[in-house]
């Protein structure tokens, strides 16, 4: 992996009486070869590398006897606090109910991972009402309902004779007098690039009002995740994240540069299909990974 | 974007930006500049515009090779099994198909093979009545296999002359759903007398490196025929199957372009390398 490129690099050099800056140049390119392989958006690996370069030269690695252990440092370091260092959980609402909006491009996996974090939610104490805002998939309303039975959690839906935020505006009222604690709203995957489909989601979140507004971003994405992070956080407004098809093996470069453009954290990954699958985002683990 | 004169390093180093922005990835870029700049050396190009153009033509080349129709089968019904990772818009495209087929006066006939997730069939069914085709279903939690196989026999039966069949989304990470799909590879076989006549591999655009893990390890489990990229209507450009191409041989055979039945193209290699450098 990267690190043995690395000691590699640096064994050539171990006659040296000290480094100089190209030689930490020419372990940076290794560094960026490694993450561009991993989909580490290209502007966003430009970035992080001149972070990077700059505390390797600034520390000490040039007099080091390990040069190459402290440039891995140093880059896991980085990449640890650019995941957002440590875990941030979800955010509850001081009055009942805490309310959740699911929404993504298309096939990210936001009516699985509905039923994923309701299930998550269920276990922890909380009761849970699924909300089928998705009016446009054929047979999305069945399938949230379905994994609503699987999940054995409540499912609101109004089939699809109603608006999205007419359906999410009953959904909440619902919500509040059964005295549900969490409502997890299930919206239909659109492009950041449909004027049309991105307004109808500003409508139905001003509906929910919700204090949790999660991106479902697909783990596998390449270089486009900037754009749909970008694009979804600055027209809809982004609070945080939930990785899926962690499972892929994908070495999961998209979520650095969600991360990098937008600043918000990553909850959640999702690991498989089953509603089951789904962990706490861990930043140090997603820092290995990426490592490869 | 790009009007140039002179030959540059600069030059180089944008064009292989390009390229890993597009998703054609960082050791494919380096290979196809490299080449170029091998090209710009022996004097095949004097200027930057002709080294963008020479770039351009070799992609389409790569792209080109190996043809890209839809194969028919020697004997009705024709076959086409469609696979790939969980949400690449598998179920969506046989839709699609099936709507394109009926218009050029064809009888589609849809194979509800995803026994797995939930709604699957029913998803199917809804699109089938949208589109004029009967679906082939058993209930959730039916051996695909078995479905895949009765879908077969009824277009035997009944004279559908193309059969569509949608398996369930399934990571190439499973072994054991791998394994599931040469079940079901080989059922369909048994009943045709033949291999099915396309086995399609859907590929969301927005897909990185790691498509080329899928196409290779998809392909080692049964023989792929094709690949169908799809939201390719999004800012993705799609560009990982370059890298696929250049690896496995397999043709890009179809686009998806959007969520509606007619949002389908065949793949243009033109277009979708000038596409790679918008
Ligand atoms: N392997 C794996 N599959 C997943 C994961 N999350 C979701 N899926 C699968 O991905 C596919 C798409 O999931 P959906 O929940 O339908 O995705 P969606 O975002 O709601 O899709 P649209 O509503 O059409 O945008 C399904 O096959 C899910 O089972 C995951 O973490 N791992
Ligand atoms: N924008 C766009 N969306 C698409 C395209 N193809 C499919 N989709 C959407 O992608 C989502 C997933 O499509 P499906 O057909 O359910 O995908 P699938 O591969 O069958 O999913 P699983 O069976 O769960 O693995 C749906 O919301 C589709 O409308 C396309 O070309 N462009
Ligand atoms: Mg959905
Ligand atoms: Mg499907």
């Amino acid at each position: 992996g990267l690190t043995d490129k690395l000691q590699g690099i640096f064994w050539k050099l171990r006659g040296k009486a000290r480094l100089t800056e190209e030689d930490v140049d020419r372990a940076l390119r290794e560094i960026r070869l490694s993450l561009l392989e991993a989909d580490v958006n290209l502007r966003v690996a430009k970035d992080f590398l001149e972070r990077v370069r700059e505390r390797a030269i600034g520390e000490e690695v040039l007099k080091s006897f390990t040069p190459a252990q402290q440039v891995i440092k140093i880059v896991y370091e980085e990449l640890v606090k650019l995941l957002g260092g440590q875990h941030e959980p979800l955010k509850f609402s001081h009055t009942p109910p805490t309310i959740i909006m699911l929404m993504g491009l298309q096939g990210t996996g936001k009516t699985t991972t509905a039923g994923k974090v309701g299930l998550w939610l269920k276990r922890r104490g909380h009761r849970v009402l699924l909300l089928a805002c998705d009016v446009r998939r054929p047979a999305a309303v069945e399938q949230l309902v379905q994994v609503g039975r699987q999940a054995e959690l409540d499912v609101f839906e109004m089939g699809i004779r109603e608006k999205p935020e007419r359906i999410a505006e009953h959904g909440i009222k619902h919500a509040k007098d059964k005295g549900y604690g969490v409502v997890i709203a299930d919206t239909g995957g659109r492009l950041h690039t449909d004027e049309e489909m991105m307004q109808e989601l500003r409508r139905v979140k001003e509906a929910l009002n919700p204090n949790e507004a999660l991106l479902v971003v697909d783990a596998m994405m390449g270089q486009d995740a900037v754009n749909a992070a970008r694009q979804f956080d600055s027209e809809v407004g982004v609070t945080g994240f939930i990785l899926s098809k962690v499972d892929s093996d994908a070495r999961g470069g998209a979520v650095l540069s969600i991360r990098a453009v937008t600043g918000k954290p990553v909850k959640f990954i999702g690991t498989g299909e089953r509603l089951t699958d789904l962990d706490v985002f861990h930043p140090d683990r997603m820092a290995e990974r990426i490592l490869g | 974007l790009f009007r140039r004169e002179r030959i540059s390093e600069e030059l180089f180093l944008e064009l292989e930006e390009t390229l890993v922005l597009a998703d054609v990835g960082i050791h494919t870029a380096e290979k196809l500049v490299s080449r170029l700049k091998e090209a710009v050396r022996k004097g095949n190009c004097r200027t930057g515009d002709e080294a963008i153009e020479l770039l351009k033509r070799t992609l389409v080349e790569l792209l080109n090779a190996g043809g890209r129709n839809l194969n028919f089968g020697p004997i009705p019904p024709t076959v086409w099994l469609i696979i790939g990772v969980n949400g690449t818009g598998k179920t969506t495209t046989i839709a699609k198909l099936a709507w394109r087929l009926k218009r050029e006066g064809r009888k589609p006939l849809l194979v509800a093979a995803d026994t797995f997730r939930a709604a699957a069939i029913e998803q199917l069914k809804l699109l089938g009545e949208r589109v004029g085709a009967p679906v082939i279903a058993h209930a959730i939690g039916a051996d695909a296999a078995a479905v895949a196989y009765d879908g077969v026999e009824a277009a035997k039966a009944r004279g559908y002359d193309v059969v569509l069949i949608d398996t369930a989304g399934r990571m190439h990470t499973r072994y054991n759903l791998l394994q599931e799909l040469q079940k079901i590879w080989r059922v369909v076989g048994r009943s045709l007398g033949r291999p099915p006549d396309e086995t399609l591999l859907v590929i969301d655009a927005s897909t990185g490196q790691n498509a080329i893990a899928q196409a290779a390890t998809f392909s080692s489990a049964i023989p792929v025929t094709g690949i169908i990229l799809t939201k390719l209507d999004g800012t993705a450009k799609g560009g990982v199957v370059v890298a696929i191409k250049d690896q496995t041989q397999i043709p890009i055979k179809l686009v998806g372009v959007g969520e509606s039945l007619d949002a389908i193209e065949n793949f243009d290699p033109k277009e979708f390398v000038e596409g790679l450098f918008e």
